[in-house]
């Protein structure tokens, strides 16, 4: 590794930093969330922690720009330099720079996050197949409102997930008209304007008015890019027209006819020849949280390694997972030393909201990315053995887990219990209390439900809050206060008198449910308070006691939940 | 068939990205990642120092130190990369 001249670096381990635009080929949802899992790369291995500031001065100004974009060096179209960063210090210093004539993506292709539709703003799942015709990009078909949507399962016809992918016309970022889509026409200095447009502004951005007549409301957003969309050229935004002509000779798929650089390339009208009009093909793009968590070493005070599988390695190459080689981990915390004590504040939850709804009706319903610590910090001064009777109590990854009033305990089968650490540490967007979880067993995600709510947390990544109507519960039910896995993708739900089949597969309710509890558990409590499995038994409990069944569904001991299970 | 294509290549307008020779590339590229001081004017033309650079470049890309433009080294400089200079004063 190296560092740069003189052993540049933040006087405070607790960085903070500014995102200050978006691309137009990513939600902000998951821009921010590249760039807080970017940080935590680097707080993982070092006492650095970092937070985000949403305004004023923060020590990493974070921004996207084309070519000459404010600081003399300019950026130089698609490929080629993609990103810089200056070493730490005041003003410029610390500043990282996002080339956006890139196409910026998770790095296997479009990462399109969708809106509206019944998919909770799931990714689209490219290709799909709709009415037995297979989709690689969002499409128009089968709507009359010209809206691109895509699924987000493999298979339309048969799962009926989608959503809609991003459009001027279904809405806009930045700007300041609290994304409103685009109106067309518009008219901006007396001009009208049927679509998305670079005129009056020097950075290449393409933007549209979101009333009728700029010149008199003075309101606008910024376009997102379509999957569809070239990139670069003179066209940014629109979308190939195939076939074309150039040269003569007619194309009906991207080419890299004309070009020294070998790059595909379309025209976005029928003729070359005759309009001039083109652009670069969408391709796999770029990681924009590798690039990040590179350029963010520069800011942190690293310069290029010549390891070649370094992260700070100067060439660009996707990989998946954990980013960092040791060379990295050698040169970060040469400069701030290893990570010492307790874990450091995780990233701030960057929440966006998105919308789920009918094609006809949108309504609201919020999804939340956040990055999370990986492991917990131990709070002091709650005695779990004084605590009467717990929120919920499941087994995760092997160890049985107690949640009372924000704070959770862990236990493993053999072993001394830890805790308490705090559920917003482990989980940052969980409410303090948690009625029922469990883990499923195939995927090993988390399904945490509160109230009338559940919350999904998959690795690094959370999906929710949703109301658990979405699951097929009825709406008039009470709290899921258990929760117990049957076989590979069933779970049974347990509230009140009554428990559900959950199909973790489809993510419905299986039909024949809800069933009375002790018509099939008998012996067992009728109103009890957790449900959840562990080993081979199923535990119901009821104040400080628990009820175990076995396989043979046989209640074969009560005893102290203090006394068995928490070892007090 | 063993007669090679004749490539034309057009000047695409708006194309930030021009056409260019290897041997145009490589002095940019040297240039602009520190290889070559800027002040001095070096460019291909001084052998001695272009030689330099290029072995300098090779090292730190992790290819074979050969000083010369050779085709593995022209295709590390079309790589996407990280604008950050790897050589400064």
């Amino acid at each position: 590794f190296q560092t740069f001249e003189g052993n540049l670096k933040w006087d405070h381990t607790d960085v903070t930093y500014r995102i200050l635009n978006y691309s137009p080929d990513m939600e902000a949802s998951l821009t921010d969330d590249a760039f807080a899992r970017a940080f935590k790369v680097w707080s993982d291995v070092s006492p650095l922690t970092f937070t985000r500031l949403h305004e004023g001065i923060a020590d990493i100004m974070i921004s996207f720009g084309k070519a000459e974009h404010g600081d003399f060096y300019p950026f130089d179209g698609k490929d080629g330099l993609l990103a810089h960063a200056y070493p730490p210090g005041e003003g410029l210093q610390g500043d990282a720079h996002f080339d956006d004539d890139e196409y910026w993506t998770l790095g296997t292709g479009p990462a399109i996050q969708t809106r509206y539709g019944n998919a909770e703003g799931d990714l689209c799942h490219f290709p799909f197949l709709f009415e037995g015709t297979s989709y690689s990009t969002c499409t128009t078909e089968g709507r009359s409102d010209n809206l691109p949507w895509c699924a987000t399962t493999a298979n339309y016809d048969q799962d009926k997930k989608y959503g809609f992918c991003p459009s001027e016309n279904l809405f806009t970022f930045g700007g300041n008209s609290n994304e409103d889509p685009c109106v067309f026409p518009f008219v901006y200095e007396g001009v009208k304007y049927d679509s998305c447009t670079t005129e009056g502004r020097s950075d290449g951005y393409r933007w549209c008015a979101t009333t009728a007549n700029y010149d008199k409301d003075k309101k606008y957003g910024f376009c997102p890019n379509r999957d569809t969309a070239v990139i670069g050229g003179n066209s940014e935004g629109e979308p190939c027209h195939f076939p074309f002509t150039f040269l003569g000779k007619t194309y009906s798929s991207c080419t890299s006819d004309g070009r020294s650089d070998r790059k595909l390339w379309c025209a976005t009208t029928s003729s070359f020849d005759d309009d001039s009009k083109w652009g670069f093909c969408p391709d796999r793009g770029y990681s924009l949280f590798l690039v990040a968590a590179h350029e963010f070493g520069h800011a942190l005070g690293l310069d290029h390694s010549n390891v070649r599988d370094a992260l700070m390695y100067p060439m660009y190459s996707y990989i998946e997972g954990f980013p960092l080689h040791q060379d990295d981990i050698e040169g970060i915390q040469y400069l701030y030393g290893p990570k010492t004590g307790p874990d450091p504040t995780p990233p701030q939850p960057q929440t966006t909201t998105s919308s789920t709804a009918t094609p006809t009706k949108p309504s609201p319903s919020d999804t939340t990315t956040v990055s999370i610590s990986t492991t917990s910090r131990n709070v002091p001064s709650v005695d779990v053995c004084q605590i009467k009777t717990f929120d919920a109590i499941t087994e995760i990854q092997k160890e049985l887990h107690f949640f009372k009033d924000g704070h959770y305990w862990k236990i493993p089968l053999k072993g001394e219990r830890t805790g308490p650490f705090l559920i917003s540490e482990k989980w940052p967007v969980l409410p303090a209390t948690i009625n029922a979880a469990f883990e499923d067993q195939l995927t090993k995600k988390i399904y945490f439900f509160s109230d009338k709510q559940f919350w999904v947390y998959s690795g690094t990544e959370v999906h929710g809050p949703r109301k658990i109507e979405k699951l097929g519960l009825p709406s008039n039910m009470g709290r899921v206060e258990g929760a117990v896995q049957r076989g590979k993708s069933k779970v049974l739900l347990f509230s009140g008198e009554n428990y559900w089949r959950f199909d973790v597969k489809t993510q419905l309710i299986d039909s024949g449910y809800p069933r009375i509890t002790e018509s099939v558990f008998g012996g067992v409590p009728t109103n009890s308070q957790d449900v959840f499995l562990y080993g081979e038994f199923m535990y119901f409990c009821q104040g400080s006691f628990y009820w175990r069944m076995n396989s043979r569904r046989q209640v074969d001991k009560i005893g102290y939940i203090k006394n068995d299970l928490l070892n007090c | 068939l063993c007669i090679p294509l004749k490539s034309v290549y057009v000047t695409f307008p708006g194309d930030v990205v021009k056409n260019m020779t290897d041997k145009q590339l490589a002095e940019n590229y040297l240039k602009q990642y520190g290889y070559i001081d800027v002040h001095q004017r070096n460019g291909l033309q001084g052998v001695v120092s272009t030689s330099k650079a290029l072995k300098k470049l090779q090292k730190q890309l992790g290819l074979e130190e050969t000083g010369s433009l050779d085709q593995s080294t022209i295709d590390a400089m079309k790589q996407p990369r990280c604008g950050v200079p790897d050589v400064r004063k």
